[in-house]
């Protein structure tokens, strides 16, 4: 474990905190895209198939279970609370995510580091993870305006993987072994789809105005 | 040790 590491998972960690806070506090789901919610729970399960099968630490542990129940908690706030799925925004949330599962599927059958079953569960919920966020973005610049907790939200989520590619940099000059090069590269690639959100985030905090992301 | 584990990260 390194400082890097860490701080990515306390941001993903926050990320989520801020996410059920506003569903929790708001008790409406506007302006959250339930597909990008179902695609993180699909990467979380199929990531952590280990979960009963390999002990690495108590702390990997909690995270994990932490983890899976929040993202299906949330997927099932905004499918089945009656009131959070009022607030759904269904007819602007309509990327074809199924789409993005599919092509990740496709890509970890021929990337991956062994052919194993875990082995390329793992490497399709690395590379979904990658684009998970993208019904997120694309349902923000169809509802304009963003709501302060959703757009930190946002936020923490595009930054955590900032901080992981740290700890993969800080990994390659400490360790004799890197072999993290799917991890790395899909990192690279869902921190890089954050770039036009951080920088309208930047503009909004510098002008202490609204975010708004242009459609 | 588990540091040779390739998947300790979450």
């Amino acid at each position: 474990m390194n400082v890097f590491r860490f701080a990515g998972d306390m941001t993903h960690l926050i990320s989520i905190l801020v996410l059920l806070l506003k569903i929790y506090t708001t008790k409406s789901c506007s302006g959250i895209s339930l597909k990008t919610q179902e695609l993180y729970a699909v990467v979380f399960v199929t990531r952590y198939l280990d979960l009963v099968t390999d002990f690495i630490s108590v702390y990997n542990t909690v995270m994990k279970v932490v983890f899976i129940s929040s993202s299906l908690a949330i997927v099932w706030c905004i499918r089945r609370h009656k009131v959070v799925r009022r607030s759904y925004d269904k007819e602007l949330d309509t990327f074809r995510h199924w789409l993005l599962v599919g092509a990740c599927a496709v890509l970890a059958l021929v990337v991956h580091e062994k052919f194993s079953f875990q082995e390329v569960c793992w490497a399709f919920s690395i590379y979904l993870e990658a684009v998970a966020i993208l019904p997120q973005l694309v349902l923000l610049q169809r509802s304009g305006n963003v709501d302060n907790l959703t757009g930190q939200y946002v936020f923490f989520l595009g930054a955590y993987r900032a901080f992981y590619i740290l700890n993969w940099i800080y990994r390659y000059y400490s360790e004799q072994h890197f072999t993290r090069w799917i991890s790395c590269v899909s990192g690279i690639v869902q921190t890089a789809l954050y770039a036009d959100f951080f920088y309208y985030y930047f503009i909004s905090w510098k002008n202490n105005s609204k975010l708004q992301l242009p459609a | 040790n588990y540091m040779d584990y390739d998947h300790d990260e979450l």
